[in-house]
């Protein structure tokens, strides 16, 4: 029988967090034509039995809560990203070209234990 | 300490070895402007695109350089032809483009000036050869080798493009084989065209006007993989 995990604050569980740099604070802004700053969203938080059934979190994710819960040797689930999108950056290198890159899996959007 | 390791890091991640210090923006191609534009709005509203694909110019690829034209315009006592407008060596720095790209699209874009600037349109002819042999100081002009392009531009207006994908896989390739372009521009039907000075004061707007870029798009595997079967 899993023992309940203590009541945990939702603030501590698994969740997105977001987190915008702005290229100006970096000095960036003198090179990097678009966009004006990256989400450098980030996933933190328990993954305690109780949340595993609730959140958008998956099958191994409630079975390691279940073990963590019997046996807290076992380490809990951890809290990644479930969704990402992907971010476009315009620049201007050395030689004065202008470069447009594409990078897939740039921006958390969901996360998930 | 840290930061200039991160930032150092995230240069290299973007393809850079060190922070571009450019004096001042260059001009964006409305064409790169639209691509940011509409990845950003696909990637705002959640849409799944195709990354690797570059719907606008209708080519796979994930990195688009639009680089400048460092070549020089070229003076010689005795012009060829009667009708030379302006000779120029058209030289592309390359060494950005990382060996694991895949080269996918080279446009050269030649901005021959508003056709405003022309109040009698003259019919102008564009001679594009390859440079094979180094330049020689001294010699007025580098010995134009293969001919890629003889087009008559009819009324000069906005940019005209031309192809150069094989050209630049070929100087990707054999970096040393990069010894630019000649580009000629000569001024057909000067005959029953009036004076000469009208001939000098377009080759002089053309001079003026000219600017000369390589739009080159290439796929970075490692970020791209082979476009996956379409299911049947």
């Amino acid at each position: 029988e899993a023992v309940l995990a203590p009541k945990t604050s939702c603030g501590s569980l698994c969740h997105h967090h977001q987190l915008f740099i702005n290229f100006q604070d970096l000095g960036w802004h003198k090179w990097i034509i678009a966009p004006k700053g990256f989400m450098a969203n980030y996933c933190h938080g328990d993954c305690p039995f109780s949340m595993t059934t609730s959140l958008n979190s998956s099958n191994y994710a409630f079975m390691q809560a279940l073990m963590h819960a019997v046996d807290p040797e076992i380490p809990q689930a951890v809290c990644i990203p479930t969704k990402l999108s992907p971010i476009s950056m315009l620049y201007q290198d050395n030689d004065d070209n202008v470069i447009l890159r594409h990078y897939e899996d740039m921006v958390v959007d969901e996360c998930g234990c | 300490q840290t930061f200039q390791f991160q930032e150092h890091v995230f240069l290299q991640f973007l393809g850079l070895d060190k922070v571009p210090s450019p004096q001042k923006f260059q001009p964006v191609p409305s064409v790169l402007k639209k691509i940011f534009r509409d990845q950003e709005a696909a990637a705002t509203s959640g849409d799944s695109q195709d990354l690797c694909y570059i719907k606008d110019l209708g080519t796979r690829g994930n990195i688009l350089r639009l680089l400048l034209d460092q070549g020089l315009f070229l003076y010689s006592e005795k012009l060829p032809q009667a009708s030379s407008c302006l000779q120029k060596q058209l030289y592309f720095n390359l060494s950005a483009i990382q060996d694991k790209e895949q080269l996918t699209m080279a446009q050269l874009g030649l901005d021959l000036g508003p056709n405003t600037y022309y109040k009698q349109g003259p019919e102008l002819e564009l001679a594009l050869s390859l440079v094979q042999e180094p330049h020689v100081w001294g010699q007025s002009i580098p010995k134009p080798g293969k001919m890629l392009v003889l087009q008559s531009v009819p009324w000069p207006q906005g940019v005209v493009h031309f192809n150069l994908l094989d050209v630049a896989k070929d100087w990707n390739s054999n970096p040393q084989k990069n010894l630019g372009l000649l580009l000629e521009i000569l001024v057909k039907g000067t005959r029953d065209w009036g004076v000469n000075f009208q001939l000098q004061d377009t080759c002089a707007r053309l001079r003026q006007s000219l600017h000369a870029s390589l739009l080159v798009v290439s796929l970075n595997p490692e970020q791209c993989h082979p476009s996956s079967r379409r299911r049947r």
